[in-house]
């Protein structure tokens, strides 16, 4: 679940553009 | 006076902040639906990590932005998660919706564990970003100024960061002048609120810990 997910995991995605993952 | 190249800054900034909003179902979801304390805590935690992408999507979009060093980047958006998400969620709370929105909102906050002696200065930061009633421009410019800061954690190239800082403290300075000249202080009253913010920010990561535990 997204609420397990890391912050900077969370930015390094959205900066990347793969927001689906 | 706003120059051309100012005003062409501003329409961009405002445009993205306008574009980048959380999906429209989580909205829906916070509105409509009655939760218990631990659904309430899993929806706040879906809607922060949206909260979180809708930002990175703004930030992107700030002129400079990625032409900063990559790990800097990371490092600003890291830094300033919180309070962007802090000044979205109060600017949320104090737009105009329809009756009982706001009420449901700040039930679901407030019934979702996070204890007391937090939920305080949240809600009285809140309160003082209602009390602004800043326009679009502003929220969208201040809330550029937050993720701009050179002091955050691990940013190697702070100089880089106050130069794009700066451009957007001189936009800002020039709107509140030209939209609030009855108040000479409004402008100060801005930054002040970001001094605020770094107190929530702090307040959070002892917030998160004790919620956690929870």
């Amino acid at each position: 679940p997204a609420s397990n997910l890391g912050l900077e995991d969370i930015i390094r995605k959205a900066l990347m553009g793969n927001l689906e993952d | 006076e706003i120059t051309k190249e100012q005003q062409a800054l501003m329409k961009l900034i405002v445009d993205a902040y306008n574009k980048h909003q959380i999906p429209h179902d989580f909205a829906k979801k916070l509105l409509q639906e009655q939760y218990g304390a631990e659904e309430n805590f899993l929806l706040l935690t879906e809607v922060a990590t949206s909260q979180v992408q809708v930002l990175v999507e703004f930030t992107k979009s700030i002129p400079g932005f990625l032409s900063l060093d990559h790990e800097d980047q990371i490092a600003l958006l890291k830094g300033s998660a919180v309070e962007a998400t802090y000044l979205r969620s109060a600017q949320v709370l104090s737009k105009k919706m329809p009756t009982g929105h706001v009420q449901l909102l700040e039930e679901r906050i407030r019934k979702s564990g996070i204890s007391e002696e937090f939920i305080t200065p949240m809600f009285s930061f809140y309160k003082s970003i209602g009390e602004l009633h800043m326009v679009q421009e502003e929220q969208a410019l201040l809330t550029a100024v937050t993720v701009l800061t050179p002091d955050r954690p691990y940013v190697k190239d702070q100089q880089a960061v106050e130069r794009l800082q700066e451009t957007m403290l001189d936009v800002l300075r020039k709107l509140c002048a030209l939209q609030h000249p009855q108040e000479p202080q409004y402008f100060a009253r801005l930054l002040g609120r970001l001094t605020e913010l770094r107190t929530l920010n702090h307040y959070h990561a002892e917030m998160l810990t004790s919620w956690r535990t929870n």
